[in-house]
């Protein structure tokens, strides 16, 4: 009983002498192993969007379109755009067709039109042009704008050289402005693949010069937003100028994932996502287009 | 997909929204 006991003690200073001189190097290798974890997640993270942006989405979107623009036999609609609509929360009740089986493709349900009455033009100077979520939206008051709260875009790389005012200035930003004591705003909507997907003229306003440019497709949701500055300046996108009753306005329909072909019923020499290399800029001068609030300006198609 | 309107305005132009709004076609964006 004695030795018993003798060795029980023995036992338990050893284990606290050992415990008390690993301690604290355990900690620090504890905490020091915290770190780097921290900073090889952070990495890992960078090398990852690195290569998500390396992905073919615009080779993978065209396909897409080639696949959603095929006909399904009418057996099978209500299935595939049933689903569709379950996983979207796709509200049919807008549409100006509620017949799934009418929509020949799923390009064709995707570009569905809304029904007469569905929505209520307001008379304020300027209204949503489309259905789907504010990204941001205020003031832009220097060169560098805000796509979601703390991460920016370039203002001239995503217009492009100003070709379409005579003003000089050696302000970028200024050379955008017709009255000097006015600054500007934006706003930016984001469609989720749900939502009504045809885009509308927000004001009263004339269109004088088209831009597009040929550009990446990443996905534009509000998570990759956070994580990608510069997102809208890098994807395809067709940028849209002209004059509104304050002075200068722009549109621009940014493509997306499997959403990079843009149609604008007014300007049919418009291509977007087309074969060719990604950097090409195209630009038309467009004269006057005359553009009423809420009338329908154009689409995304699947592709 | 995403549209983003870049205008000319007064600088007390003021939106009736903030991020992560949902919008419709036709609503209004701004304080009339």
């Amino acid at each position: 009983s004695f030795n018993t006991n003798a060795n029980n003690k023995t036992k338990w200073l050893n284990f606290r002498a050992i415990f008390t001189r690993w301690m604290p190097l355990g900690s620090v290798m504890y905490v020091g192993w915290c770190y780097i974890r921290a900073s090889i997640d952070y990495e890992v993270s960078k090398v990852e969007i690195k290569f998500y942006e390396m992905f073919p989405f615009r080779v993978t979107s065209r396909l897409w379109g080639k696949m959603a623009a095929c006909e399904i036999p009418v057996s099978l609609r209500s299935f595939v755009y049933g689903t569709y609509i379950r996983m979207f929360s796709v509200n049919l009740n807008d549409a100006a067709v509620t017949d799934l089986k009418y929509y020949k493709s799923l390009s064709a349900f995707f570009t569905r039109p809304l029904r007469d009455g569905a929505r209520y033009i307001s008379a304020a100077p300027c209204v949503s042009p489309c259905d789907g979520v504010v990204l941001n939206c205020g003031p832009a008051d220097t060169d560098k704008i805000e796509q979601v709260k703390g991460v920016t875009y370039s203002l001239e790389e995503f217009l492009g050289e100003n070709k379409w005012l005579k003003r000089k200035d050696e302000s970028y930003y200024n050379s955008l402005l017709k009255n000097k004591e006015n600054i500007l705003h934006q706003c930016i909507i984001y469609l989720a693949p749900g939502d009504y997907h045809r885009f509308h003229a927000p004001c009263d306003w004339t269109a004088t010069f088209r831009r597009h440019f040929s550009g990446k497709l990443l996905s534009v949701n509000p998570w990759l937003a956070k994580l990608i500055p510069g997102l809208f300046t890098v994807n395809e996108r067709a940028v849209y100028v002209g004059e509104w009753e304050y002075g200068f306005f722009s549109m621009t329909a940014v493509g997306a994932t499997n959403v990079g072909s843009i149609e604008i019923f007014k300007d049919p020499e418009l291509r977007t996502n087309t074969k060719g290399k990604r950097n090409r800029v195209n630009e038309l001068e467009l004269g006057q287009v005359c553009m009423s609030k809420g009338e329908l300006f154009g689409q995304f198609n699947m592709g | 997909s995403t549209i983003i309107l870049l205008f000319e305005a007064p600088k007390d132009f003021k939106f009736d929204m903030a991020a992560g709004d949902k919008v419709l076609v036709g609503q209004s964006l701004t304080k009339v």
